[in-house]
């Protein structure tokens, strides 16, 4: 018997309090990298923040055990968590370095970028 | 920001933070202050990462290359050899030094300039491997990538492969830069000074990232860490 999906906070909307990517960017200066770091200045790793619903829509890309935790903290106990807002798909970033040896060096990283976000 | 000791720290336990310990291997120690390169080197490369990546970092999908890693070497060392009639030969010597086990070298080519300018002449020039004894001669490599403006390639990776890349410890790849006078007239020293600057370097491809790195399991991360007592007590099971 699952209720009805609403609102977590009154006064905000469902839109700005579920779970979805948000965009950020940092420049490699602020992470204090700009001494060896060429390219790119900017960097848009991004983040999830929000409220997983209790009802998890397929759009999110939820494993049926983060169902299950729902149901867990709706019937059995509230002391387990609802599932978290998580990324999903990341991307790659390539970047443009100096190494220590002084050779400059083109490559690519896995999963810097958060590209969607799941309820788990 | 991460300041040195965090930085030894963090590179110290890669399986916790394989990101952290990717990066740190990189970069460089003396980190302050530090000069970035510039001249022709750096250009070449912005044009590599331009070329492969939108001004985000993003990879573009259609790349020019099939490897996820592409180092520049600059020559560790330069020699320029008398002038022989309308030739003027340079060698030029790169320290290889694999610094990563996980490091597969999938792509080795030589990159420079095919034509020098002078004050009052121009030279054509071509690069090709170089051992004491013999020179071996090489067939012209592949021309399929879109290199920047006025520079040319040679495909070198089967002779690195086979001759010059380490298993372990460092070696010398030794490049001859020949060039021929086009015209019938007084160099002088100009064309030493030409030759002296970034004329040619080395571009390597690898096929890697630090997700390929062998991650040990915690348990046996603290076993070789004999100050790990306190992580150990993280990792016992909770009852």
């Amino acid at each position: 018997q699952v209720g009805p999906v609403s609102s977590e906070a009154p006064g905000q909307s469902l839109e700005q309090t579920q779970c979805s990517l948000h965009p950020f960017q940092v420049s490699f200066h602020q992470l204090g990298w700009e001494n060896w770091i060429i390219a790119p200045h900017l960097y848009s790793p991004n983040y999830c923040k929000g409220t997983c619903p209790r009802v998890l829509h397929s759009g999110l890309h939820s494993p049926n055990h983060a169902i299950i935790q729902n149901l867990i903290n709706e019937l059995v106990d509230r002391s387990v968590p609802r599932p978290s807002c998580v990324p999903y798909k990341y991307t790659p970033i390539s970047v443009l370095l100096i190494e220590a040896s002084g050779s400059i060096l083109y490559k690519e990283y896995e999963d810097m970028i958060a590209q969607s976000c799941t309820c788990r | 920001r991460v300041h040195a000791q965090d930085a030894v720290a963090l590179a110290q336990v890669p399986t916790l933070l394989p990101l952290f310990g990717a990066l740190l291997q990189e970069a460089p120690r003396k980190s302050p202050g530090r000069r970035l390169p510039r001249g022709r080197p750096l250009q070449y490369m912005l044009a590599l990462y331009r070329q492969n990546a939108d001004p985000h970092g993003r990879p573009r999908e259609k790349r020019i290359f099939s490897a996820n890693a592409v180092r520049l070497v600059s020559p560790a060392g330069r020699r320029a050899l008398p002038p022989r009639g309308p030739w003027y030969v340079q060698t030029l010597d790169f320290l290889l030094e694999p610094n990563r086990d996980m490091e597969q070298l999938v792509r080795a080519t030589v990159a420079y300039r095919p034509h020098l300018r002078l004050s009052h002449s121009h030279l054509s020039c071509h690069v090709e491997p170089w051992a004491h004894k013999s020179a071996i001669l090489l067939e012209e490599g592949s021309p399929g990538l879109a290199l920047p403006e006025a520079w040319a390639e040679r495909d070198l990776t089967d002779y690195i492969q086979q001759h010059v890349w380490p298993a372990k410890g460092k070696r010398v790849l030794h490049i001859q830069v020949r060039c021929q006078q086009q015209e019938r007239t007084q160099i002088g020293l100009g064309w030493s000074q030409a030759l002296a600057t970034d004329t040619a370097f080395l571009v390597l491809y690898f096929n890697n990232t630090f997700k390929n790195v062998p991650r040990t399991g915690l348990q046996e991360l603290l076993l070789e860490n004999p100050g790990g007592a306190d992580l150990f007590s993280l990792a016992r099971p909770v009852r």
